[in-house]
């Protein structure tokens, strides 16, 4: 494992955990998007199904009960606990038009036509774009919480992490995985926008707003 | 392409 790829792993950590720890010390998911923390857990779920096939490192097997337990947990928080602060009037994404073509994506291009490959592959491509609903959140309210733009920073800066993370696999390891690289492109563009804002008005703004 | 050398990422 390289630096940039333990780095983007604690990144992603990162990110989960403030989201988590800003709901419950808050005790408040307003601006929260609960579909794209629906969409998280289910990349996730997708994705770790072979904990219960492969046994990798003690390192592996461990974020992914991390996150997946995160994941649930932070849904939990939004759909249950602390649902009367759920914002659900602007969360209004269409997630059916991210699942679905995703799910057929899945289908059509995938390293091998298996069950489990597919719905890792499922995960590969959910995950680019299931930040989309609380972009979309974000820029129908037209702010976001500093601590949400954190949150969001974090969850960016770990897959453009992967991406060099894949770089240097190719240079050193000669390895590389065509369907990763262009989901992780994907989605590193996606929160490009949002990288400028954060950097260009995040520091002492309390808020930030994305232009529609 | 070798899946357990893939699956070694999150």
């Amino acid at each position: 494992m390289n630096i940039f790829r333990l780095t983007g792993d604690l990144s992603h950590l990162a990110a989960i955990i403030i989201l988590l720890l800003k709901i419950w010390k808050t005790r408040s998911c307003a601006g929260i998007s609960g579909k794209s923390q629906i969409l998280f857990a289910l990349v996730f779920t997708s994705r770790y199904l072979d904990l219960l096939t492969s046994f990798i490192s003690l390192y592996n097997t461990t974020m992914k009960v991390i996150y997946i337990g995160c994941a649930y947990a932070t849904v939990y928080l939004i759909y249950a606990k602390f649902k009367a602060t759920y914002d659900g009037n602007h969360d209004t994404f269409r997630v059916e038009f991210l699942v679905v073509p995703v799910g057929g994506l899945a289908f059509l291009v995938n390293h091998d036509f298996s069950p489990l490959e597919i719905l890792w592959t499922f995960s590969i491509y959910l995950e680019s774009v299931a930040i989309l609903p609380q972009l979309f959140m974000i820029s129908k309210t037209g702010e976001a919480e500093t601590i949400t733009t954190h949150y969001l920073f974090f969850l960016g800066l770990y897959r453009a992490l992967y991406l060099i993370n894949w770089i240097w696999r190719f240079y050193f390891e000669g390895f590389f995985d065509m369907i990763a690289i262009v989901a992780g492109v994907v989605q590193t563009i996606l929160y490009c926008d949002f990288f400028y804002l954060y950097v260009t008005k995040g520091e002492g703004r309390s808020q930030l707003s994305i232009p529609t | 392409d070798d899946p357990s050398q893939k699956k070694d990422e999150l």
